[in-house]
């Protein structure tokens, strides 16, 4: 996309943003206050409810999280963009049809421990890295 | 996606909700079941008068991680040396902050030598340590034992506790034994006893047919034998909630790979 959007630049100067201008329509975009932002929202694995309490001693369900809301320009600043995400965002409002905008996903995941039994009644603690949602952010 | 009740979305979702059929229940579960590293769902036997020393120990190590967890300060905290009677919570160190599973292993035969036998007097315990978890290291293993107070000692008196990997078992003689820890504590101490058995789960974890158990001795400072259930330990006659159990620490030596299904 970059060197499609240099080839165009050479052509069509004119075409071009000024760098310290928005691009065409840009000046109207209009964030409506009620836009969900990317953020993160509760999930609840429940053991209880997949019915394995008989085999899983704790916990009984834990809070995954996850992360939803959209990444478009402006990015907030609590929205924990990276340079890239805003350099997409920004690609995206120019050619939406073929740049996406950038992804609310996770920034930071935390690991999450099971105690549980098994077959021969050994007890199993087992650390499961990267299953919590610690921070969401627009990558 | 579709969500089970089993994800509970408390906030708004985007997720399109609806009815899941019985084979797709069972294909999210078998997927959360593979997450976990499991190739299907645990079926323990019911605990009537199971060991519940292994598990009671476990849950106050869950407890622990999950505090630490949720603080998110897993690294930097040093082992202490265990050389005394543990009655207290397990204490957390760098081998439980770099253990990705701990696994404790009720102990499956034990056999005394006792009063009715000749001297030396011992106590053999055996774990299995097949069901181990793919692609782990042993970062540390512990052998995990109930004293009572000695009744038959004076209070004050020293007593060696050793324990032993047995190495090879002759039909004409004594086994070939290889020592793996020992501990001097006082007859009138109560609580559990840790020795550090590493050694010997690293070699049964490689050749599981030389997993031959473990040799307890008692020993007075000056030579004589004392018959370990009168020293005050318990074995699988004690109560279950102090029965001997085995712990091992692992890590993961290689991030899991993710089966395409």
């Amino acid at each position: 996309a970059a060197k499609q959007l240099k080839k165009r630049q050479q052509k069509k100067p004119s075409d071009l943003p000024h760098p310290n201008k928005l691009p065409e329509g840009f000046d109207h975009v209009h964030i409506s206050e009620g836009r969900r932002v990317c953020k993160r929202h509760e999930l609840y694995v429940s053991f209880r409810d997949l019915g394995w309490l008989d085999w899983v001693i704790a916990p009984q369900g834990y809070s995954a999280y996850y992360c939803e809301g959209e990444c478009a320009f402006p990015l907030d600043s609590c929205m924990n963009a990276t340079n890239h995400a805003i350099l997409q965002s920004l690609v995206h409002l120019m050619k939406p049809d073929s740049v996406p905008k950038a992804c609310c996903a996770p920034t930071k995941l935390s690991a999450t421990s099971v105690l549980y039994y098994d077959n021969n009644n050994n007890v199993i603690l087992k650390k499961h890295r990267n299953m919590v949602v610690k921070s969401c952010g627009c990558h | 996606l579709a969500t089970g009740s089993f994800l509970k979305n408390h906030l708004h979702s985007s997720f399109i909700q609806r009815k899941l059929s019985g084979r797709e229940k069972r294909e999210i579960q078998k997927e959360i079941l593979s997450i976990l590293g499991l190739s299907g769902r645990p079926r323990p036997p019911s605990g009537g008068k199971l060991p519940s020393a292994a598990p009671l120990f476990m849950l106050d190590l869950y407890h622990a991680v999950a505090s630490e967890e949720e603080e998110d300060g897993m690294h930097g905290v040093s082992r202490p040396v265990q050389t005394s009677l543990s009655t207290q919570s397990p204490p957390l160190g760098t081998v439980m902050s770099e253990a990705d599973t701990v696994m404790s292993f009720v102990n499956m035969v034990e056999h005394d030598r006792d009063t009715f036998y000749q001297k030396p007097y011992w106590k053999e315990f055996k774990f299995d340590l097949t069901q181990i978890p793919l692609g782990e290291s042993v970062t540390a293993a512990d052998f995990r034992i109930y004293k009572m107070r000695s009744s038959a000692h004076h209070f004050n008196k020293t007593l060696h506790i050793s324990i032993y990997e047995i190495i090879k078992e002759h039909t004409n003689r004594e086994s070939d034994l290889l020592r793996l820890d020992l501990q001097d504590i006082l007859a009138g101490d109560e609580g559990w006893l840790v020795f550090d058995v590493t050694v010997a789960s690293n070699h049964w974890l490689l050749n599981p047919k030389y997993n031959l158990g473990l040799r307890l001795y008692v020993e007075t400072p000056d030579g004589h034998s004392v018959e370990p259930g009168s020293a005050g330990l318990l074995g699988r006659r004690g109560p279950r909630s102090k029965q001997p159990f085995m712990v091992t620490f692992f890590q993961a030596s290689q991030s899991p790979i993710r089966i395409t299904r």
